[in-house]
């Protein structure tokens, strides 16, 4: 038998806000735009059983069921992004140019388990 | 951190953390595309990432590249109303892995309104020749030879301002390839389109009288490379959920 702790709703897995301040990791003086962007996070649990809502794939469902059997062997699955956006950067490069990017992967805006 | 940054700095295709020496004004068509990009990225997320729709090509990164090359003789030299310019677009910014889409030269002209006579600000004509060098030359040597006409075309100049874009594409794309870029050479020759206040001005050979540099300037002029390229491994297709 396992022992279940009850998860609340504020702490499943779910994409937390996170923004970032190019600013912040000293970026700025070659970043021209955007000053920052909502970047954001996943955060939180994978708790069994997994609801559809947590988006869990079968390998995910599995960990789970193995978890709750031995929950010492095998961790929980991780909370991780499955669905991301991209984000558009203007920047100076090493030879002064400017340059517009578009960069994939760049903003959470989904996570599952 | 330090190699967490360099990882990121690699994807963007920079070797480290760039310092610009000057921040050079952002080119208004590129802030129209960052905002208009941005925008679309808040409304939705089934537009195609890989194409450049204000030049159609496809692509998902778009350089101004700076020209750095030097005047030859300027506008007050010994011919006057005439300008030499050699021009250099480094190719080599362009990683190996990105597939070159548009390179579209554009020079702009502008006026001194302060300091140009208001009649030569009138309707102009402009000669332009662009040659593409083909190999270095020795000093003294003629230049004539190892150079091919690429361009010879008539502009005419707007009152205050005008512009010219060339598709250089090909080019470019030559240029990428190690010790085949020598640059490009612009000349440039001035015609005033015959008005009345200019034919009295011409007529009292007061032409030659202009305090060229300095005091009065004949049209002031920028050159920049615009480079769509496309990274295929930064560019996945977006499929519809």
């Amino acid at each position: 038998s396992a022992v279940y702790l009850p998860v609340t709703p504020s702490n499943v897995c779910k994409p937390r806000r996170l923004y970032i301040e190019f600013k912040d990791v000293g970026w700025q003086d070659w970043i021209i735009a955007p000053q920052g962007y909502l970047a954001n996070y996943c955060h939180g649990e994978c708790p069994f059983p997994l609801s559809e809502s947590l988006n869990g794939t079968n390998h995910a469902i599995l960990q789970t069921l193995v978890h709750s059997l031995d929950p010492h062997g095998t961790p929980q699955p991780c909370c991780v992004p499955i669905r991301l956006s991209p984000v558009s950067m203007l920047y100076y490069d090493n030879n002064d140019n400017v340059v517009l990017r578009h960069y994939q992967d760049m903003v959470v805006d989904e996570c599952g388990c | 951190l330090k190699t967490q940054e360099r990882l990121f700095l690699n994807s963007l295709g920079l070797s480290a953390r760039p310092k610009p020496s000057t921040h050079r004004r952002v080119p208004s068509v590129l802030w129209r595309m960052f905002k208009r990009t941005s925008t679309r990225e808040n409304d939705t997320h089934e537009r195609d990432p890989c194409m450049v729709s204000e030049y159609g090509v496809r692509g998902n990164i778009v350089r101004f590249v700076q020209d750095q090359g030097r005047l030859v003789s300027g506008w007050s030299g010994s011919c006057h109303g005439c300008v030499e310019k050699y021009m250099f677009f480094n190719m080599s910014v362009l990683q190996p892995v990105e597939q070159l889409s548009l390179a579209q030269l554009e020079i702009k002209f502008q006026w001194d309104m302060f300091r140009t006579p208001r009649f030569l600000l009138g309707p102009q004509a402009l000669s332009v020749s662009l040659y593409k060098v083909l190999r270095a030359t020795l000093r003294g040597a003629s230049h004539e030879a190892h150079r091919r006409l690429v361009l010879s075309q008539s502009v005419q100049l707007e009152p205050e301002a005008g512009s010219l874009t060339l598709d250089l594409t090909a080019l470019a794309q030559n240029w990428r390839k190690p010790g085949h870029n020598y640059g490009l050479v612009l000349e440039l020759q001035l015609h005033p389109v015959h008005t009345q206040a200019t034919d009295i001005f011409m007529s009292q050979n007061l032409v030659n009288a202009i305090p060229l540099g300095p005091t009065v300037t004949l049209p002031e002029f920028h050159a920049s490379l615009v480079v769509v390229s496309l990274n295929p491994l930064q560019c996945r297709s977006r499929q519809r959920r």
